[in-house]
C-alpha cells in the first residue's frame, strides 16, 4: 500500500486475487477486509462479502475440519 | 474484537448457507 491512509477495498477482483493464492475460511477473508480498513460497517461487509463468493463459486474444502474456499486459477 | 469476527463469520455463513 501507499502511504498511511492505505485503503483496502471490497471487491470481486481483491476476493479473487486472495482465494487464487491459497485456501480461506470466511474468518480469513473477513480479517482481509476489516472495517477499520474498508470504511464499510459489519452488515455491508458480510453482504457484499457474500453476494461476491456467490457469483466467484469457489471450490471447498476442508482443512482441520473447517470449511475453505479456494480458485483454481 | 475476535468475537466481532466470529459474528461476522457466522452471518456469512449463514448467508452463504442458502447457496452451498
Amino acid at each position: 500500500g501507499q502511504g498511511s491512509g492505505c485503503d483496502i477495498q471490497l471487491t470481486e477482483d481483491a476476493v479473487r486475487r486472495y482465494l487464487t493464492r491459497k485456501p480461506m475460511t470466511t474468518k480469513d477473508l473477513l480479517k482481509k477486509f476489516q472495517t477499520k480498513k474498508t470504511g464499510l460497517s459489519s452488515e455491508q461487509t458480510v453482504n457484499v462479502l457474500a453476494q461476491i463468493l456467490k457469483k466467484l463459486n469457489p471450490e471447498r474444502k476442508m482443512i482441520n475440519e473447517k470449511m475453505h474456499f479456494f480458485l483454481k486459477e | 474484537s475476535s468475537s466481532e469476527a466470529d459474528e461476522m463469520a457466522a452471518a456469512l455463513e449463514a448467508e452463504l448457507n442458502d447457496f452451498i
